[in-house]
């Protein structure tokens, strides 16, 4: 049973290593592809595409735009909740969706 | 009270972060919380 | 014995993080086809409008939304240079990025839901590298996990 275990032990850090590589690869090929010029300017969606993923469609939208590394926090105050952004790297935007 | 603090701004981020809030936010319904306990209606907030 | 136990647990802990391992290397090859089909459906329509839209009209990745309903009051505080934000909400609402709202546009071919179609499939693994068509077709059979 000894002998068993150690080699499946063996072979579960080589799929481990197997695996470690292809999500490295994957990361850069991903960065890469989103830090390119020409797809970052294709890179976007419209208001209808937002408004066709949420249901029910009649809602309000709000949309956010942050910096890198922008803090947000979700708290339980007495009443409702509170949503607080914080960036230290640029202004953020936010701007509802219109309804059209 | 809860509260979770995450950082935004990156696109392509580890699969869906947001759960947590969400099911944080959809576990205690204010307005059925409101109804529930007959709370006085919440102060005139300005809209957005 | 104390060797084996010891060996068992070695294991099990292995078999839980390859299974973790798994599922966000999942999630980086959904993020890669949803991406590339998003530019390319923005080329094409741009291709045919011979256009590109005015900026304005679009929101350009990364970006994160904030939905809730008609009757919340959201009550909104500004900083002047625009770097802090509260928000006060008297009502539910849910938070997603710009991912989620990218795989229920369909752009990720339902890989996330195990419901992939054949025809979809053949176009998946044109977008991404041979060694990860593999796991494609796990996915594409449902076998994902759920991060």
């Amino acid at each position: 049973r000894f002998q068993e275990l150690q080699r499946e032990v063996s072979e579960l850090t080589e799929a481990e290593e197997k695996l470690d590589e292809l999500i490295n690869k994957c990361s850069l090929q991903l960065r890469l592809l989103t830090e390119d010029t020409h797809n970052k300017k294709l890179g976007y969606v419209r208001c209808q595409d937002l408004r066709d993923t949420v249901d029910p469609p009649e809602q309000i939208i709000m949309v956010i735009r942050a910096p890198p590394e922008t803090q947000m926090q979700v708290s339980e105050p007495s009443e409702g909740y509170q949503i607080s952004l914080k960036s230290s790297k640029g202004p953020i935007d936010v701007f509802l969706c219109p309804e059209d | 009270r809860s509260r979770i603090l995450i950082s935004i701004g990156e696109s392509f981020g580890s699969a869906d972060k947001f759960q947590k809030i969400n099911q944080m936010v959809s576990s205690t319904d204010w307005s059925l919380k409101r109804s529930l306990d007959g709370g006085a209606a919440p102060k005139p907030l300005k809209r957005l | 014995a104390q060797e084996c136990e010891d060996l068992e647990v070695e294991r099990q802990r292995r078999l839980e993080r390859i299974k973790h391992k798994q599922s966000q290397l999942q999630e980086l090859i959904m993020q890669q086809i949803a991406f590339k089909n998003l530019v390319q459906r923005n080329r094409q329509a741009e291709r045919q409008s011979k256009s590109s839209p005015s900026p304005n009209t679009v929101i350009s990745l990364p970006f994160i939304i904030i939905n809730t309903s008609k009757r919340t009051v959201i009550d909104c505080s500004i900083s002047n240079d625009k770097f802090e934000y509260l928000f006060n909400f008297d009502n539910m609402f849910e938070i997603h990025d710009d991912v989620e709202v990218l795989k229920r546009m369909g752009l990720a071919f339902g890989l996330e839901s195990g419901r992939c179609n054949p025809e979809q499939l053949k176009i998946a693994r044109t977008l991404v590298p041979k060694a990860m068509q593999p796991y494609l077709t796990e996915m594409a059979q449902g076998a994902v996990n759920q991060p």
